[in-house]
């Protein structure tokens, strides 16, 4: 007499939205400009593109309905896959070992998802591929039952001039009053670090609000890589066997993995005692379990490469910093790739300090994971829990509170390890904790340095 | 030249397995244990049946693996729905408007996946239903690309005696000197909620932990109510009219909604000036984002069912502070049902004062959320948020920390707004906060009662 049911991934996400960001209005209305904005990003920067994004956020007379227009100049999408990108929960270009800020691919379906729920009012799209003639349009919504795009109309026509790139609207309850400190602060946020974006904002109130773009140069994007071999279990390998052509074990690891040559192959093959030569697709579950155990325990596998990785670097950290903040000092240190689990992260810390940084009790935390602006959540995030006076010894690098400092944190990783799938903190695992604190007392002795040369001036003038 | 894919929910839940509590040996260990006994309660008390469970945690010699099992005297599984309970993610009977541990339709499945991709081993269960004449035998694994159960075994035999219930083995990797703490206090939170439970676990280290049943009679349980008309959105109206067999909006909205009688519909029909005999099925996407509206704002519908909900009541949780704490003095109050968005909840709180409980900087706080107990995250808690001496003034009551105090906090709700799928803390709902800070003076004015009263008597007793 107990009934029994399945859900469909958009039915689940549907049910428990506010698990991804879309609780209520206010933060439904800036969980939508973020999806929208991340969206566009990767769709540039990731590409070598600079980006040129324009958001419009516009309150439709009488109501609380907002319509959101986020634009770019990015890669566009092919017209065959925007039906399931919109339409599709858990669809995504970015399932994949690449730095970038998307990964679940779940971001829109759930700015699309609660717009039709709260205003019935389907998703519009255009875009037109990089070398593509034509632009697409397409109105969409979901069947929340079967998780399918149900597309209620699409056109193209031929493009004049060079456009491609991607138009998103999308028309949501929302709440501006509530929402717009936090829109605000995350838009310039991005742009503190994306120097080389220009983004321009246009919000229910009116104002425009402008990003030029101060550096002429995107850095260099991430590489896709194969996996790691610590990264591995017996699933993972399973997966890799079966769409691998190898016909030896040998051959496998070298073919599927990242940092195994052939002498790194012969070696782990010897120490593991196990047949080069056996075919990997023979395989039993107990010998993949004792495969998958002696690769996460073999210690010479060189490192996970950084090339799927794009760090924003000491420069853009100081120039953003100092142009937010107008601190009298600034230093900004990118620590070297170290990894976890067989995935590549790169820690980047910043400190400004004193001008026109008032006073605090605490520092001014600003955290960033894969570029994307961490605003919620600060308490229980990692860079909280290492920068938090009660577990740093600031006083060591004569900083004491309240103190005008401001501590600027970035971990980018082919997978960092968000707490949820709003995106809005980062669990502690322990090689990243010890790089922040690495890269906090480095950073910190640059500023103790300044600090302690400042004080022998000051001195040196009252003499 | 940008490749796209789906994932299916068990793929996405193995890749994000951390979101879901399993991102270490250690963490993931303490989840295993979690999801089977909130699995085995479910299937108890929430029948009106005294739980018997039995916990067993066993290392594998001379490997990290453990085996974890859980039996329970509950209700069973009727044997046609073991494999997808078991094999298929997002797949449920607590997909309905009634209090109980699980909800997402995941647990269990989370831990069956960490098992196969650590250890490769299956799980393995033993179910009979109360009032079948067999027992049913399963060994099943997750076909993780399909989503699917793969049965590698299964039989059946008669049942001799009068067993029912369940018994659920997973092996999986683990790390016991980490978790072994978390796990203790766990169950024996659990068991201080549960004084009607039997709970008897055997540890790796050989210990034996057993709560034996000291209140006689199970509270009653929570029974299944519809919607309520305050909860709705346009998706939920469509669910609702597809499964109606209604021919009119006025019948539809008594059929498909608690707390709208005949003449409560009418009204609200009338005030919203929609035609009462229109057919439900003919609405279009702009008439029920207007009907949604309507029935969210209409402030006349009689508040949300509270016989949905189970709560703990004062008795219990005086009983449980004393038993573990030991205190001078123990107050607990049980607020009245109220919601939000259409979902009913109660609030309640217990003060636990002076004798055995140390002076602490701030207060001891007991987390529960339908009746389970939360030990992570506390910091991000709403009832962290009204407790936290920066946010309440204690000294109002006489409490000046460092000070001898425990805080336990139930919410129970027929939605709990979890903050992730883990489980470990609630989001500040801010009908829900005002709640828990209600209950909390409500308390501590008893409290206060109380130290004033032991004041003047230590006074009276100096002169
Ligand atoms: N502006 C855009 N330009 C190009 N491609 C886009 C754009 N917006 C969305 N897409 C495509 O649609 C896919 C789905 O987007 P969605 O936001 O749902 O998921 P995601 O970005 O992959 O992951 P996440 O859930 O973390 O945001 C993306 O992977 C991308 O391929
Ligand atoms: N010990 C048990 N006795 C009876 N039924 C059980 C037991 N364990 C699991 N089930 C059944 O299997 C289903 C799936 O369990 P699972 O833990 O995956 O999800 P859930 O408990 O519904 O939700 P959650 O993900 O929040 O735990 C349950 O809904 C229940 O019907
Ligand atoms: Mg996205
Ligand atoms: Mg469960």
């Amino acid at each position: 007499k107990e009934t029994y049911r399945s859900m469909s991934p958009s039915q689940f996400f549907y049910e428990y939205k506010e698990i991804a960001g879309f609780s209520n209005p206010a933060r439904s209305l800036y969980q939508t400009v973020r999806e929208l904005v991340e969206n566009a990003l990767d769709a540039t920067d990731v590409y070598g593109i600079k980006p040129d994004i324009s958001i419009v956020i516009e309150r439709i007379p009488g109501t609380n309905q907002y319509r959101i227009t986020v634009e770019d100049n990015g890669i566009g999408i092919n017209p065959d896959y925007v039906p399931n990108a919109f339409g599709q929960v858990l669809f995504s270009s970015k399932y994949k070992l690449r730095q970038s800020r998307g990964r679940f691919g779940l971001g829109v379906k759930m700015a699309v998802l609660y717009g039709q729920i709260t205003t019935g009012k389907p998703v519009e799209v255009y875009t037109s591929p990089i070398g593509s003639k034509r632009v697409y349009y397409f109105k969409i919504k979901i069947d929340i039952e079967k998780n399918k795009p149900i597309i209620l109309e699409k056109a193209s026509w031929s493009k004049r001039g060079n456009w491609h790139g991607t138009r998103v609207t999308v028309t949501i309850v929302g709440d501006w009053s509530r929402a717009r400190s936090r829109v605000h602060e995350y838009i310039r946020r991005t742009a503190i670090v994306a120097p080389y974006a220009r983004i321009t904002m246009i919000d229910p109130d009116g104002n425009i609000v402008y990003y030029p773009r101060i550096v002429d140069k995107v850095p260099r994007g991430p590489r896709e890589v194969k996996p790691h071999p610590h990264g591995v279990d017996i699933e993972l390998l399973k997966q890799l066997i079966k769409s691998s052509k190898a016909r030896t074990l040998k051959e496998f690891l070298i073919e599927a993995f990242q940092s195994v040559g052939r002498k790194t192959a012969e070696n782990f093959l010897k120490e593991a005692q196990l047949d080069p030569n056996i075919d990997p697709h023979t395989l039993t579950d107990e010998q993949l379990e004792y495969l998958a155990r002696k690769l996460r325990e073999y210690k010479r596998f060189r490192a996970p490469s950084a090339d799927a990785l794009s760090p924003l670097g000491p420069e853009i950290i100081e120039a953003g910093l100092k142009s937010i903040l107008k601190p009298e000092f600034v230093v900004a240190v990118t620590r070297k790739p170290k990894a976890y689990e067989g995935h590549p992260f790169i820690v980047e810390v910043g400190i400004a300090y004193g001008g026109e940084i008032p006073a605090l009790d605490e520092p001014l935390l600003l955290r960033y994971a894969n570029k994307i602006p961490l605003l919620y959540d600060e308490k229980s995030d990692v860079a909280w829990k290492v920068v938090n006076p009660q577990n740093f010894d600031w006083k060591q690098y004569l900083v004491s509170f309240p103190a005008p400092i401001a501590v600027l944190t970035h971990i980018c990783s082919t997978k960092v390890p968000y707490k949820g799938i709003g995106k809005e903190s980062v669990a502690d695992v322990p090689e990243i904790e010890h790089e922040l604190r690495m890269a906090l007392r480095e950073a910190a002795r640059k500023l103790r340095a300044y600090l302690l040369e400042k004080k022998r001036e000051e001195e040196a003038k009252r003499r």
